[in-house]
């Protein structure tokens, strides 16, 4: 009984201005907390893979909209683990609050990280829709202990009462943002960033065009929705399952795109590989009996390596390289550079206000299609390149000036790691 | 282990699910309510009503003090906040639900509502 005297509920919050908006308060300072099914309190309802499993994905919805990661620990003392998640029946693991049978409580969640199960309820896996989702109630809980209180908004997970879980049950744009007010945003580089666009054709035979956008980072990459303002539920995923024949770590992609052409670059280091967008996987020899990988100073002369980023520029029918502070622009028709390049990058790409510039060394150049504008990445800000819908509004801009500098995470939300052991 | 006598252990009694006893009066409601944050102080548990007492009906803060609870309740399930214990009210105190408390401050209702260690003061220790 000891052991919880100090595990009362959440006492007054330690931040009082969280207290006001009754948004909770933060619960823990470091990134990674650890969490475990502990050994004596295994439900007698579901087989225990099937419990951690659920566990495990219930961590990883927090993780892919918080910075914090969470892993599982089954090696260290139990008094290390942050949170340990166990079933009982009415007084259970030495805590204070009795559980009352099936029907009403089902689920209690201590501030320091414990969180108990009402084994006299039946819970059941995500795919059946019979008794209490433990997947919905585990996200849950796992709420509290992170910090969130009760709400009543209608969609929240943080409902006080069990609401049947919905065909899709996932995290809402409050709960993601509830929880961001307590941890903050995911921030962070990408390796690069891109729209892959696929062709299709329409009923009637009409070519349909369409574009997915893609965050790259590592080992792993994210979908993002462009129209949902969030990654795909479910990512991150690892670059090596969704793009066969990628390596990590891509330093760019280009996709040269014209009446006659339509190819598709990863560049990496010194080499570049090209990708079959019907097969959806990398060539390992193209039409032509190009082998790849294949050394990116052969398929584009003239051009340094290793690179920082690239991108194509469909009506110029221009591949610009970024290199340190020089860009380099490639014909893609006569195969080299431009004679009057490279050139510095602030030439190409003036600051719109002074002293508001990436200078060198960018991550990425990314146009996007749902912005039709042209963005340069690094760290975790954007700069927007002046395009010819803002000349109108400001004549002074200057052609491709970039606009003053923002946070990537005001742009594209929710592009949140998770812990690498759960990626498999 | 759970004790059985059967090769196929089919006398293993499956443990009767234990149900949660039903918060169908006065003094259920009242353990609700401060159980789950919603008693702004504690309710005095008043024995049920034993017919007209000497002194008349109970006034003051209890009957007050529930009905403002009743309320409180009320009106966040969407319910017509009439502070009477109705069947909607009862019905909805008997949904599945988590067991943290639904306002602040949670220490003073955690305090008083049974079988919960008295509240420690001041800042929770650190170590578990």
């Amino acid at each position: 009984p000891k052991r919880f005297l100090h595990m009362l509920p959440p006492g007054p919050p330690q931040q009082p201005e969280a207290a006001s908006h009754g948004g909770g308060s933060r619960a823990f300072s470091k990134k990674t907390l650890t969490w475990r099914l502990v050994g004596e309190a295994y439900s007698s309802q579901l087989p225990v893979d099937e419990q951690r499993f659920i566990f495990r994905l219930a961590f990883r919805m927090w993780s892919e909209v918080t910075p914090l990661h969470f892993q599982e620990d089954l090696g260290a003392r139990g008094a290390a683990v942050d949170i340990k998640l166990g079933f009982g029946r009415g007084r259970h693991l030495g805590c204070p609050r009795v559980f009352d049978g099936s029907g009403q409580e089902f689920a209690h969640a201590w501030r320091l990280g414990d969180i108990h199960f009402d084994d006299d309820e039946h819970f059941t896996a995500p795919s059946s829709d019979a008794g209490l989702s433990l997947l919905k109630v585990a996200v849950h809980e796992i709420g509290h202990v992170l910090g969130l209180p009760h709400t009543y908004r209608t969609g929240s997970v943080m409902q006080p009462n069990y609401t049947p879980q919905g065909p899709a049950f996932e995290l809402d744009w409050s709960d993601r943002k509830a929880i961001q007010k307590l941890y903050g945003v995911c921030e962070g580089s990408f390796d690069t960033a891109f729209d892959w666009v696929r062709k299709a054709r329409g009923r009637h035979g009409e070519v349909t065009v369409s574009f997915s956008t893609y965050f790259f980072r590592n080992s792993w990459y994210w979908l993002y929705e462009n129209r949902n303002n969030r990654t795909r539920y479910g990512d991150p995923i690892q670059i090596l399952t969704g793009w066969r024949g990628v390596p990590t770590h891509v330093d760019a992609f280009v996709h040269i795109w014209t009446w006659r052409r339509d190819e598709r670059y990863f560049f990496k280091g010194h080499q570049y590989w090209r990708y079959d967008s019907d097969k959806d996987q990398a060539h390992t020899e193209d039409e032509q009996g190009r082998r790849y990988p294949r050394p990116i100073s052969e398929g584009f002369p003239g051009i340094p390596s290793p690179l920082d980023t690239a991108f194509y520029e469909r009506r110029k029918q221009l591949v610009y390289f970024f290199k340190a502070s020089s860009v380099f622009a490639f014909d893609v028709n006569r195969n080299r550079v431009l004679e009057s390049y490279p050139k510095k990058m602030t030439e190409v790409f003036p600051g719109v206000e002074p002293r508001n510039h990436p200078l060198r060394s960018i991550d990425s150049a990314y146009y996007s299609y749902a912005h039709k504008s042209l963005f340069l990445l690094k760290g975790s800000s954007y700069w927007r390149v002046v395009n010819d819908r803002d000349q109108p509004r400001g004549p002074w801009l200057p052609p491709n000036g970039l606009f003053p500098k923002r946070s990537i995470s005001e742009k594209w939300f929710d592009v949140c790691d998770v812990h690498t052991s759960t990626l498999r | 282990e759970t004790l059985f006598h059967s090769r196929d252990r089919s006398d293993l009694e499956p443990t009767p699910l234990r149900r949660a006893k039903p918060i169908a009066d006065l003094h259920a409601a009242q353990r609700f309510l401060s159980k789950y944050g919603w008693a702004e102080g504690p309710l005095r548990m008043e024995a049920a009503p034993r017919g007209p007492s000497p002194e008349g009906p109970p006034q003051g803060p209890s009957g007050a003090a529930l009905a403002a609870a009743v309320r409180r309740f009320q009106k966040v399930n969407a319910l017509p906040a009439s502070g009477k214990l109705d069947l909607a009210t009862l019905a909805t105190m008997n949904r599945p639900r988590c067991g943290v408390p639904d306002t602040r401050p949670l220490l003073q209702a955690a305090a008083t509502s049974p079988g919960t260690p008295p509240a420690v003061p001041g800042p929770l220790p650190r170590a578990r």
